[in-house]
């Protein structure tokens, strides 16, 4: 493993426990779209299907764990939990998941490296990830005022997939055969669509503002 | 079979 996928991983679990830090502590899931981390769990739920079958290092299964386990108790906490779905901004967060869910399946099932039911799901887990942050970004673009948490949260998944682009980078280079076309383009669609919230989370935090997206 | 090298990310 390299520095990239390592610094990758690493601010993907500190977004996730920055989500986590602010619903179990402040008891508040105002800004953060369910749409989203309902997306995310079941991007983890079809992409880690060999969990018990496959191992690859006790980190990777830890990881796994960790990222399965984080992301269902954060949907649990916003459907459920009785203080937390209260502050969910439910008619703000209107995104279909269907309309993201269909396309990827079917994509996947058309592009992928082997059509059978593991790697087809895996490619639809990468092809879904790619796609999960936009119910947040248009929650972000109706709400506009960002508290600084959900501000984190973002810049965080944001900055995992520019680590892993790294990492690919370094891969290819360092490792012989390593050409993944599937991940490397849905991995560069979804660090693109970070790139305008990434502008004004840099001006805000220039200009010492509060983070505030143009209507 | 043997993995893909891309499943050994997360």
């Amino acid at each position: 493993m390299n520095i990239f996928r390592f610094a990758g991983d690493m601010t993907h679990l500190a977004s996730v426990l920055v989500l986590l830090l602010k619903i179990h502590t402040i008891k508040s899931c105002a800004g953060v779209s369910l749409k989203t981390q309902e997306l995310y769990a079941i991007v983890f739920a079809t992409r880690y299907l060999d969990i018990f079958t496959d191992f690859i290092s006790l980190y990777n299964t830890f990881m796994k764990l960790v990222f399965l386990g984080s992301s269902f108790s954060i949907v649990w906490y916003m459907r459920s939990h009785k203080i937390v779905r209260r502050s969910y901004d439910k008619d703000q967060d209107t995104f279909r998941h269907y309309f993201l869910i269909v396309p990827c399946l079917l994509l996947a099932m058309i592009i992928n490296e082997k059509f059978t039911f593991r790697e087809v799901l895996w490619t639809f887990s990468l092809f879904l990830e790619a796609v999960a942050i936009l119910p947040q970004l248009v929650l972000l673009q109706r709400t506009r005022n960002i508290d600084n948490l959900t501000g984190q949260y973002i810049f965080l998944l944001g900055a995992y997939r520019a680590f892993y682009i790294f990492n690919w980078i370094y891969r290819y280079f360092t490792e012989p055969h390593y050409v993944h076309w599937i991940p490397w383009i849905a991995g560069l669609l979804q660090t693109l669509l970070y790139g305008d919230f990434f502008y004004y989370y840099f001006h805000s935090w220039k200009n010492n503002k509060k983070l505030q997206l143009p209507a | 079979r043997e993995q893909p090298q891309n499943h050994d990310e997360l």
